[in-house]
């Protein structure tokens, strides 16, 4: 199960988030415009936070989170 | 499983309830407008509450929280 | 499997029931008009019942509860 | 596996019946106008019986149960 | 994996058959008009009868029984 | 995986014939006009044959079977 | 997985052919003119083959065998 | 898995192709105009071989194979 | 998981790939113009190659080989 | 579950990132303009990222990557 | 899960790259024009790399390798 999110801008982040008795962000990615990851939910991975605007591409459709 | 939520204004919370015998806040995740989270259903996290004006997209289609 | 319930009123309360040979009521969730929930059936958790005004989103559809 | 039950009138009860060699009641759950429950098959329950007014949600379609 | 019955008439009578190498009537369940029950096939019932005048919701669409 | 019958008119019957290397009749099931009747293909059963006029819904669609 | 034979003339024969390194016959089912039988593929049948007039349901569709 | 072969002519042939390290011939089986043949890939077949004039039904649709 | 393969001239080859560490050619299978082959993928065939004229049909769609 | 790329310009960098507690590159793919490549989650890559004028197929359709 | 190619020019290669820590090339495959293969992702192959004018049929579509 993976998610698929492309930078509109600079300075897009995406946080993983600890799975487990314990929520803490154990790794932040920074992308560059244009850019696009592919993220996997996995062992230590049970959640993402998306900061900036980009496109995301999820099972339910897509998204676009958005700075202000 | 995952749900996807989008914060439509500042101060939206997520909050993950307890998986087992007994029910209770184990964390609260604050947005600020535009940011985005993908949460996944846990061994640790078996209900979730949405509170603030937000977007939620699930298997079953969107729905909007609100705030009065 | 999980299902989507958002408070159309202030008071709507989900009720969790016991699985198991004894069927009593294991938690009672209050929300306010516009939260939303996301609720799975757990080990613990084998029926719901949902007062007050909600719309309930399910596999079949949607519900919507009401208060007389 | 879970089905949903919308009473449309008071007094809606909803049975089940035990899994096993032996078929008897093994609960008994009252339902108010308006009120929904959702209600998986267990280990302990292998059929429902609905009675009274009601609109039942399965995954055939719909279904409403009737008092005469 | 379960069907639905609706009664559509006083009197329906449903039987679960024994699964095994002996096909007994283990259970007979009396329907009165309106009322409608969900029921599975389990590790006692492999096969099921209905009398009387129904309406049987199942996998591959609809039936209705008939009484003469 | 079960199969629904109904039949059509009197005396239509429903043959289970064995699994294993051997293959021989282990029960009949005889119905009357308008009965219905559910059964799964199970650890005993890998074949069924049905006779008389009566209407077979499977999962490639329905079969009618006719008496000469 | 099973398939659905309707014999659309007397002396319709199925033959289950043997499961392993070894391909013979190992029973042979006789129908009769409007016969409807549903027949698995199991541990000792691998294959089998239908010879006379006769309507075949399976996964891909339809068949019919023929006699010349 | 299987698939579905009817013969268009006399002396159509199905060819069993050995599983594992070595590819040879197991079994061939013979089939007169308008015989229809079932045959599952198994321990034993992981490939088959269809001369003459023959109609196929498999998963991704319909192949006739030809007799020159 | 298998192909289907239909020679449209003679000379039409169909190589078996070995799986593993190593990839070399195990089996070649020849056939003759309206020959139709059904082949898996197994433990030990992890990649085909297909020489000369021919039809396949995949789980994509279907592609035709040809020869220059 | 793998992804497809194609590279719409020299210089493409397909960036394999480690599964598991550490998030760091472990595999960096450079593709030439016209160069499709097929790349799956695996044990040791949870995450990609892409870097300059690609197109990305994944399950959710397509995404573009572009370099500014 | 396997994919296919077709050369539409001589000398199309597809390299294989190990699964693993480690990524290098295990295999490379040279095809002439008109050639198909088909191949599966393996215990040792979780990437590959198709250089030169080709089409690939993968389960998200079409793609077409070229040559510049
Ligand atoms: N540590 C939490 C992270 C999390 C996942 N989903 C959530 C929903 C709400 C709050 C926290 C979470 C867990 O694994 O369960
Ligand atoms: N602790 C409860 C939380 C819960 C899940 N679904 C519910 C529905 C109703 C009430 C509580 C719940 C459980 O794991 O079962
Ligand atoms: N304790 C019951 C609760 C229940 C689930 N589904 C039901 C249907 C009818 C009555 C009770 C129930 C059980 O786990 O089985
Ligand atoms: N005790 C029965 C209950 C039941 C389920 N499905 C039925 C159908 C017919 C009659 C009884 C039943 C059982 O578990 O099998
Ligand atoms: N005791 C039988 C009941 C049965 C199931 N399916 C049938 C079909 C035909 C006749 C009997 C049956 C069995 O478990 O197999
Ligand atoms: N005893 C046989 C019954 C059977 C199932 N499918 C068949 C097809 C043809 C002939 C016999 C059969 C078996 O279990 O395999
Ligand atoms: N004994 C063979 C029967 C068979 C199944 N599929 C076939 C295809 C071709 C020839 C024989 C067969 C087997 O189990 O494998
Ligand atoms: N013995 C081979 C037969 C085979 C299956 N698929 C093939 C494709 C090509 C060549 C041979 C084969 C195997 O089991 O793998
Ligand atoms: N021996 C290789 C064969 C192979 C399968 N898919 C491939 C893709 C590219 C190159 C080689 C291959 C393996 O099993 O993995
Ligand atoms: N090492 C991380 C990589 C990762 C996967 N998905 C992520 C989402 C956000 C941040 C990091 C990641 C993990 O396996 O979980
Ligand atoms: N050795 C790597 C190969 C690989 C697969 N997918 C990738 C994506 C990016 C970079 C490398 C890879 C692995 O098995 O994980």
């Amino acid at each position: 199960e993976y998610v698929v999110v492309k930078a509109l801008e600079n300075g897009v982040t995406i946080i993983g988030l600890t799975r487990g008795k314990d929520t803490r962000l154990h790794h932040t990615e920074k992308l560059d415009k244009g850019e696009v990851m592919l993220l996997q939910f996995t062992e230590n991975t049970s959640a993402m936070k998306i900061r900036g605007k980009a496109e995301i591409w999820h099972r339910f459709g897509n998204t676009s989170s958005e700075s202000f």
